[in-house]
């Protein structure tokens, strides 16, 4: 039996919205400790990590481990039925081919239950190795969203660079050519304001902003993003998930031919 | 010109 309710369900709509235009299909890998999604998109370009500690659920229960299939489209068509403030139960039993979700309003004047047939999804797990970044930076999510937005109307592709002057983001193409600096904060009031960069060594990436462009989606999710870069190595954009859980996407850079 | 090198050569497969 796995069954794991979630209060605020919002926060699954807003995981949802956040990777349904780069995968069709996801495993949800259902532990004790917690439930995890490892995806890529059809070109096997990005990669998706989600991870949630069993801790930001009220109850969580999970006998065995399990692995539940689904198909995006019909799990964003059933949670988009979930009012914002409503808690979302997710119920599967050993050996039956459904999925359950449970929706509840606060007051719990107000129940709705949705099933979903299993699927048998053929994924490939990639290892992820720890790495040791040269340089981390954190920064309000609607920040990057905006900056990933403004360069792909200038080009394809985003130069990312971090120095000890601070990060820059850079694009150019036919029309021209455009570069946003940012430094460290120094007086913020708000956390979430705050940049913060730490730089072991400087280092100078490309990526393809369409992809950017599709996890910036997750910015609903999060007010801060943080963006862990090294050289040759493929980026990793964190958005924290409550203090338990995270939407991770990973991008391999753009190399010279 | 700039490529895209897929996940596979970065992450190994398990």
């Amino acid at each position: 039996m796995f069954e794991a309710r979630l209060i605020q369900g919002s926060v699954l709509k807003k995981m949802i919205d956040a990777i349904k235009d780069i995968v069709t299909d996801i495993n949800l890998d259902c532990s004790s400790t917690g439930i995890s999604v490892q995806a890529m998109d059809s070109g096997h370009v990005c990669l998706v990590l989600i991870e949630l500690g069993s801790d930001g659920f009220e109850p969580y229960r999970c006998d065995r481990n399990i692995t539940l299939g689904l198909g995006l489209k019909a799990l964003s068509v059933v949670v988009r039925c979930a009012n914002n403030d409503d808690s979302i139960t997710i119920k599967a039993q050993e050996g039956t081919d459904n999925i359950n979700f449970v929706f509840e309003s606060p007051n719990g004047e107000k129940t709705s239950q949705f099933e979903i047939k299993l699927m048998d999804i053929d994924s490939e797990h990639l290892g992820i190795p720890d790495t040791e970044y040269d340089s981390v930076v954190k920064m309000p999510s609607h920040e990057f969203q905006r900056i990933c937005r403004d360069m792909s109307q200038l080009g394809d592709s985003i130069v990312v660079a971090c120095t000890k002057d601070g990060i820059q983001f850079s694009a150019s193409g036919d029309m021209g050519s455009g570069k946003i600096n940012l430094r460290q904060s120094s007086l913020v009031d708000k956390e979430e304001d705050q940049i913060n960069i730490e730089l072991n060594d400087p280092v100078h990436l490309t990526f393809a902003l369409r992809y950017l462009n599709y996890f910036t989606k997750a910015t609903p999710l999060s007010p801060t993003v943080t963006l862990s870069l090294k050289a040759e190595s493929p980026l990793c954009v964190t958005y924290p998930i409550g203090d338990f859980g995270s939407m991770k996407f990973f991008l391999a850079p753009k190399i010279d031919d | 010109g700039k490529t895209q090198h897929p996940m596979y050569e970065y992450f190994l497969k398990k």
